[in-house]
C-alpha cells in the first residue's frame, strides 16, 4: 500500500553506521540489525532467499529451527527507489538486549534486489517507527514490548558515540535514559503525525544569522537510521555556501537571478507577500499559499530550455528560493549589490538532490556553527559535528553532513534529523507522551 | 536487564572508509523510501 506518488527517497542504508545484534527464534538465531526510528518493520533474511546475492552474503532465518515459530505467510513487500524487499510474514520470539518479546510479527526476505544490501554490514532492520508506516499493520517491536510489559516506562533512548576511536558503537535503551550518556534536561517536543517521530522545529540559523526559512515552523523527524541532516534546498544551499561545499551550478538559477533578482528584491522592499512574489513576476501560479510551477515556459526558460527538461518548474523554483535568499540577506542589512552578488554565488552551490557534498578538511576551522531551533532552544552544531570524515591521513576525504531534501507543503517543509544530530543530542523516544527529547550527549 | 528497569542493547558504529563509502555510492539509487510523503 505505499503507492509510488507518495513515495520519496531517504536514505542510502550502507550509510547506516549504528547496528546491534538481535536474535530470532527458540534457539536464538542472531542477526545484526539497523535500530532504524524511520521505519516501523523487523525484517531479516530468509532461508527461503535463494536468488539474491545478498542473502547469500548474511545469515538466514530458519524457521524449521526454531520451536516458537509460528506461520504467518502474508506476504510483505518494503519498496525502495528502485527496488524492493519482499518476502512474507512468520511470527516468532525475538531477543532484544535481555528482553525476550513472544509472537512478534517480521518480514522474512526471499528478495533483496540490486546491491544496496549485498555490501551491507547489517543483515536486516529494526524498526521503532509507529504502527501506522508499517507494511502490512505489523505491530512494531515496542509496541510489543510495552504490551508484554517487558519495559516499566514507555521509553526508548538513544546515544551515539561520536568518538571514532572508542569500541563502543553507542547504545539503546528501552524501558528509559542513562543518565551518564547526557548533561542537562532534555527539551521535549510533541510528536505532531504518527507515523514517523515527526515534531515542528523553528528557525536554522548559519553562524548565529537566522535564515528565515523555517521560523513559521518547519517539521523535522528524528531518525537513527539516516546518517546525515537532510533539509529544503534553500537552505543546504546556504549552508553549501557557507562551508564551501562543491555543488552543482545551475544555469536556471543563474539566469533567474539576472533577469528577476533586482525586480525580487524591489518587491520585497516594497512589502509584497513573498509568497505571491515569484507568481507576480510570471514565473510560478499561485495556489493560495504557495507558487507553483506554471507548466508553462516563460521567456527565461525557452532561453534555457537545452539545458533541462521541465525548466518551467525549475524557473519557478530557482525564484522561490531567490526569494527565500534575498529575505535571509534584508534582513541582516545586506546592501542590494551585496545581496544580487551573493545569491548569484548560491546557484552555483545547489545542491544535488540526496546527494553529498565534498568540503575541504583543511577549512574546518572557518566554517560556522549550524543550529536548529526545536522546542525554542537552539541545537548548535559544529564544524566537527556536521562535516564527516571518510578514510584517515593524507587519502582523508570530507563530507558535508547536510544533504538536499524537498517535501511540499502541508507535510513540508521537512529535515530529516540523522546520526549527524542525534550523534550530538541524546534522543529519547517517549511513546507513553508521543513526544521526542534532546539533551547533549556525552 | 538494569535494577532500574532498563534494557541497553550495544551499538556498533561502521568506520567509514573508502571502501564503503564507494559501496555506498554503487547503491546511492537503492534508497529507502519516506512513506506517506510526495515529493
Amino acid at each position: 500500500d505505499s503507492g509510488d506518488a507518495d513515495v520519496v527517497a531517504l536514505k542510502n542504508y550502507l550509510d547506516a553506521q549504528y547496528y546491534g545484534e538481535i536474535a530470532i527464534g527458540t534457539p536464538p538465531q542472531k542477526f545484526t540489525v539497523v535500530f532504524d526510528t524511520g521505519s516501523s518493520n523487523l525484517w531479516v533474511p530468509s532461508s527461503k532467499c535463494y536468488f539474491s546475492i545478498a542473502c547469500l552474503l548474511h545469515p538466514k532465518y530458519k524457521s524449521s529451527r526454531s520451536s516458537t515459530y509460528e506461520k504467518n505467510g502474508k506476504s510483505a513487500a518494503i519498496h525502495y527507489g528502485t527496488g524492493a524487499i519482499s518476502g512474507f510474514f512468520s511470527n516468532d520470539a525475538v531477543t532484544v538486549g535481555d528482553l525476550v518479546v513472544k509472537d512478534q510479527e517480521f518480514i522474512e526476505a526471499t528478495k533483496e534486489p540490486g546491491i544496496t544490501f549485498v555490501l551491507a554490514k547489517f543483515d536486516g532492520i529494526l524498526g521503532l517507527g509507529f504502527r501506522e508506516i508499517s507494511v502490512g499493520n505489523a505491530a512494531p517491536v515496542w509496541y510489543n514490548m510495552l504490551k508484554q510489559g517487558l519495559i516499566k516506562e514507555p521509553v526508548f533512548s538513544f546515544w551515539l558515540n561520536r568518538n571514532a576511536d572508542d569500541e563502543e558503537g553507542g547504545e539503546l535503551v528501552f524501558g528509559g535514559v542513562d543518565p551518564n550518556h547526557f548533561k542537562g534536561k532534555h527539551t521535549y517536543v510533541p510528536v505532531t503525525q504518527k507515523g514517523y517521530w515527526q515534531f515542528d522545529m523553528g528557525d536554522v540559523l548559519i553562524g548565529s544569522a537566522p535564515t528565515g526559512f523555517c521560523e513559521n515552523g518547519c517539521s523535522a523527524i528524528a531518525d537513527s537510521g539516516t546518517s546525515l541532516l537532510a533539509g529544503p534546498t534553500p537552505i543546504i544551499t546556504m549552508i553549501n555556501h557557507a562551508i564551501g561545499a562543491a555543488g552543482v551550478v545551475s544555469q536556471q538559477c543563474k539566469t533567474v537571478v539576472d533577469q528577476y533578482g533586482e525586480t525580487i528584491l524591489d518587491l520585497l522592499l516594497s512589502e509584497t507577500q513573498p509568497k505571491k512574489i515569484c507568481s507576480q513576476i510570471g514565473l510560478c501560479t499561485f495556489d493560495g499559499t504557495r507558487g507553483v510551477s506554471m507548466g508553462i515556459e516563460s521567456v527565461v526558460d525557452k532561453e534555457n530550455a537545452k539545458l533541462s527538461n521541465g525548466v518551467g518548474d525549475a524557473a519557478c523554483s530557482a525564484c522561490e528560493m531567490a526569494v527565500v535568499w534575498i529575505q535571509s540577506q534584508l534582513r541582516q542589512n545586506m546592501t542590494q549589490e551585496r545581496i544580487l552578488n551573493y545569491i548569484n554565488e548560491l546557484c552555483e552551490r545547489l545542491p544535488s538532490p540526496m546527494g553529498e557534498s565534498a568540503v575541504d578538511c583543511a577549512q574546518l576551522s572557518t566554517m560556522p556553527t549550524v543550529s536548529l531551533t526545536i522546542g525554542g532552544k537552539v541545537f548548535d552544531l559544529s564544524p566537527e559535528e556536521y562535516v564527516l570524515k571518510v578514510g584517515e591521513g593524507p587519502a582523508a576525504q570530507c563530507i558535508s553532513g547536510f544533504i538536499a531534501l524537498d517535501v511540499a507543503p502541508p507535510r513540508g517543509p521537512l529535515w530529516i534529523l540523522g546520526d549527524v544530530f542525534m550523534g550530538k543530542y541524546h534522543t529519547v523516544f517517549d511513546f507513553g507522551n508521543e513526544q521526542v527529547g534532546f539533551a547533549e550527549a556525552v | 536487564e538494569r535494577s532500574d528497569g532498563t534494557v541497553r542493547v550495544g551499538l556498533k558504529k561502521l568506520k567509514l572508509d573508502s571502501k564503503n563509502r564507494l559501496a555506498a555510492r554503487v547503491g546511492s539509487k537503492q534508497d529507502k523510501p519516506l512513506r506517506g510523503y510526495s515529493g
